[in-house]
């Protein structure tokens, strides 16, 4: 068994959850925010047999998409009088972000 | 060392944290929700020596417990002027469903 | 690649995921609550690769430092007519509580 952890954001979280209940694979879901943008976003995790790997990747990319955020730069120091007009900086951020790990041992207590 | 992952029921989170700690074994809590019915559960993460898991997964399977728990299926798609009264439908959510890993390396900083 | 996950102090979060960031290093931050005292802390995830985890492991041990914490014992059982003043009790909570795990296959879709 595999314990597969994907970071994906707010807005592709249900309708992944359900393509993988559909197809038998059961996940659990934790409220996250990342570091960068300081953005809630959502990590789902999911143990599932090794032989399932590719076609749970497959359901993830096809759920998760890429987006721009905006994020309001940190105002640079200025002198007194001049003016600084904060641009909202884009962002790219990823459908997904995934991390395969083994599993030693798995029950169900 | 092992990284215990264990996905118990509200309801037991209380009662398992307490017997592990009283043998000393350390716990962290995480809030959590079901994929498949959308309810809250708790995940709870323990790192263990190799020795004692046997012991761990006891005291899990002593402190969690099956429950039924109600689901309201989602209603078929009824031509106008028919009635669907949705039954709620019985779904069993286990004691307890438990990853174990390896841990390359513990430290505490 | 590496999986860290560390439980850090409230306090310590934030400048923790910033001096990790600061340097290219992505994190993803959960709400915790430690078995023993009950109280909130908050847990980091982290992605790495091999040769940065001493890297790592320095910049969590400046950001995070032990800290007191107070909790009230359980009163015990007392005779009628008699009275229990609980003292708080003075309990360390460690910087940081590390564990490092290998990442058998990592993506970004
Ligand atoms: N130091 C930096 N300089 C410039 N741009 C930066 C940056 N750090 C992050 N970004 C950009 O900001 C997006 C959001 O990052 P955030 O840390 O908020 O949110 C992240 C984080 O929560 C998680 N994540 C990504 N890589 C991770 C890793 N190696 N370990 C743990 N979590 C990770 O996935 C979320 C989305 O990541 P994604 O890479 O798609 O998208 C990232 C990336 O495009
Ligand atoms: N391999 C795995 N990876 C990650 N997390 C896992 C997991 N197996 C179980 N979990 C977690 O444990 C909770 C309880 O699972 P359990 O199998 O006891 O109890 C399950 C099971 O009896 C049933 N169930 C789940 N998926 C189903 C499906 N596709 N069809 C029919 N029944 C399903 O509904 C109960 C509640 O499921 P729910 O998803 O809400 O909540 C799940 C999920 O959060
Ligand atoms: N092996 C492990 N697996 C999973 N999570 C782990 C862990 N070791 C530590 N943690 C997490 O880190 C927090 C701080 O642990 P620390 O050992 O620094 O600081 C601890 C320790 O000094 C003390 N403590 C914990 N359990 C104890 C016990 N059974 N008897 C006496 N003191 C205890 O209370 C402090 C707070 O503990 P708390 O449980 O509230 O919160 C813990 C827990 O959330």
């Amino acid at each position: 068994m595999k314990l597969l952890i994907a970071v994906v954001h707010n807005e592709d979280a249900s309708s992944t959850m359900d393509a993988l209940n559909d197809r038998g694979i059961s996940v659990t879901r934790f409220a996250s925010s990342g570091g960068f943008l300081q953005h809630k976003n959502v990590t789902l995790m999911s143990g599932i047999d090794d032989d399932r790997v590719e076609e749970v990747l497959a359901l993830i990319k096809e759920n998760c998409r890429t987006r721009s955020e905006f994020m309001n730069p940190m105002p640079p120091l200025v002198e007194p009088g001049d003016f600084f007009v904060p641009y909202p900086v884009e962002v790219q951020v990823g459908g997904a972000t995934v991390f395969i790990m083994s599993v030693d041992r798995f029950e169900k207590l």
